[in-house]
C-alpha cells in the first residue's frame, strides 16, 4: 500500500429539495435551515465529520468541518 | 471540509477518507419527515484522489460511487447521468454524477438561477514557501479559530472577496479550512499543505452578470495565495458564458490551458472542465 498522506481532493455533494406546500418552508421560508442540530450531527456522524466552526447570515448557514 | 445549508439546497464538501455518500439517507429522511421536503436533484463531483487506495468502498472507483448513488436516490430522480471528463494528464479527470426529476439542463429546474455558476478549483504542487503559511507555529498558544484567523490575514485569503464574512479554522499541526458568506453566495477554501501532496481548493458562486474584472481579480488573488504548479477548474452553469472568463483570467497570470472538456447534465446545466499548468 503506497504510503498515504492526507487526501486533499474532496468529494462534493449538492442536493436540492422542494416542498409541495409552501408551509413546508416554514414561516420565514427557512426550509432546510429548520433542521435541528442533532439531525445535522447525525448526518455528519455518518460522513465521519464534526463541526469545528459555524457562521450564518440571512440566506444560509455555513459550517467548517473536521474529519 | 464544509457544509452549507440553504433553505432548499445542501452542499457537503469533504476531504480525507470520509464517507460522504452515507449522508444521503439521513438527509432525505429528515428533510421529508421533519420538514415535508422532497429531493428534486442531486449532483456529485470530485477530481482524482492522490491516494485512491486509501479510500474506503465505494470511493475505490467511480463506478462503485455511481451504483451507490443510484441505489440511494429515489426513483423520482429518473433523469440521471454519470461521466468522467478527461484532460490531457491522466492524473487529472473530473467525475460528475447528476440526477433530477426534470429532464432540463437549467440549474435545478429553476430558470431564475440560470445566470449563476459554481466554480470548483483544485490546485496541486503549491508553492512551498506559501504552503508553509498553513502550518501551525509550535507553541503558538492559539486555538484552531485564532490560528485560522491569523492564517486568513497572513496569506491574503481575506482579500479574495473583501465583502465576505469569513469563518476559518487551522488544524494541528497543519491544514486550513474557511467558509465565506457574501449575501446568498458561499465560497470555501480547504488546504492540505504537506510537501509531496500539497493541495488547495477554492470554490465560489458567481453570476454571468457580475463584473468580468471581478472574476479576474479574484482568480488572480487565489493564484497569488497558493501559486500552484497545476490547477483544474470546473465551471457549472446553465449558460455557456462563465467558463470563458476563467481561461481569460488565468492565462495572463502565467498559466497555460492544457485541456478543456464540456458536457451537459440534468439539472446542473453545462459542466466545463479545464486544466492549467504554470508556464514557469
Amino acid at each position: 500500500m503506497a504510503v498515504s498522506g492526507f487526501e486533499g481532493f474532496e468529494k462534493r455533494l449538492e442536493l436540492h429539495f422542494f416542498g409541495d406546500d409552501p408551509k413546508n418552508m416554514g414561516t420565514l421560508g427557512l426550509g432546510l435551515r429548520l433542521l435541528d442540530f442533532d439531525s445535522i450531527q447525525e448526518v455528519l456522524d455518518e460522513v465521519q465529520c464534526t463541526v469545528v466552526s459555524a457562521v450564518a447570515n440571512h440566506y444560509f448557514d455555513a459550517y467548517v468541518l473536521s474529519e | 471540509s464544509s457544509l452549507f445549508v440553504y433553505p432548499t439546497k445542501i452542499i457537503i464538501k469533504t476531504c480525507g477518507t470520509t464517507q460522504l455518500l452515507k449522508s444521503i439517507p439521513p438527509l432525505l429522511r429528515h428533510a421529508s419527515l421533519d420538514l415535508g421536503l422532497t429531493l428534486s436533484s442531486c449532483r456529485y463531483t470530485r477530481g482524482n484522489f492522490i491516494f485512491p487506495r486509501a479510500q474506503p468502498f465505494p470511493y475505490t472507483n467511480f463506478q462503485n460511487e455511481v451504483v451507490y448513488l443510484e441505489e440511494s436516490l429515489p426513483a423520482a430522480l429518473c433523469y440521471r447521468k454519470a461521466s468522467v471528463m478527461p484532460s490531457k494528464t491522466p492524473s487529472h479527470a473530473w467525475h460528475v454524477f447528476s440526477a433530477s426529476t426534470q429532464n432540463t439542463t437549467c440549474r435545478f429546474g429553476d430558470s431564475d438561477d440560470d445566470d449563476l455558476y459554481t466554480l470548483e478549483i483544485c490546485m496541486t504542487e503549491l508553492d512551498r514557501d506559501l504552503a508553509r503559511n498553513f502550518f501551525r507555529r509550535p507553541g503558538d498558544d492559539k486555538n484552531g479559530d485564532s490560528a485560522g484567523k491569523e492564517m486568513t490575514e497572513l496569506t491574503g485569503i481575506s482579500q479574495i472577496n473583501p465583502r465576505a464574512l469569513i469563518c476559518d479554522f487551522a488544524f494541528d499541526p497543519c491544514g486550513y479550512s474557511m467558509n465565506g458568506i457574501d449575501g446568498d453566495r458561499h465560497s470555501t477554501i480547504h488546504v492540505t499543505p504537506e510537501d509531496g501532496y500539497s493541495y488547495a481548493s477554492f470554490e465560489c458562486v458567481g453570476s454571468v452578470y457580475d463584473d468580468r474584472e471581478e472574476v479576474v481579480r479574484m482568480l488572480k488573488k487565489v493564484v497569488q495565495v497558493f501559486r500552484p504548479a497545476t490547477m483544474s477548474v470546473s465551471t457549472t452553469c446553465a449558460s455557456h458564458e462563465a467558463w470563458t472568463r476563467v481561461a481569460g483570467a488565468l492565462e495572463p497570470l502565467g498559466f497555460k490551458c492544457r485541456s478543456c472538456a464540456a458536457d451537459e447534465f440534468p439539472a446542473a446545466g453545462t459542466v466545463v472542465y479545464q486544466t492549467f499548468v504554470d508556464r514557469r
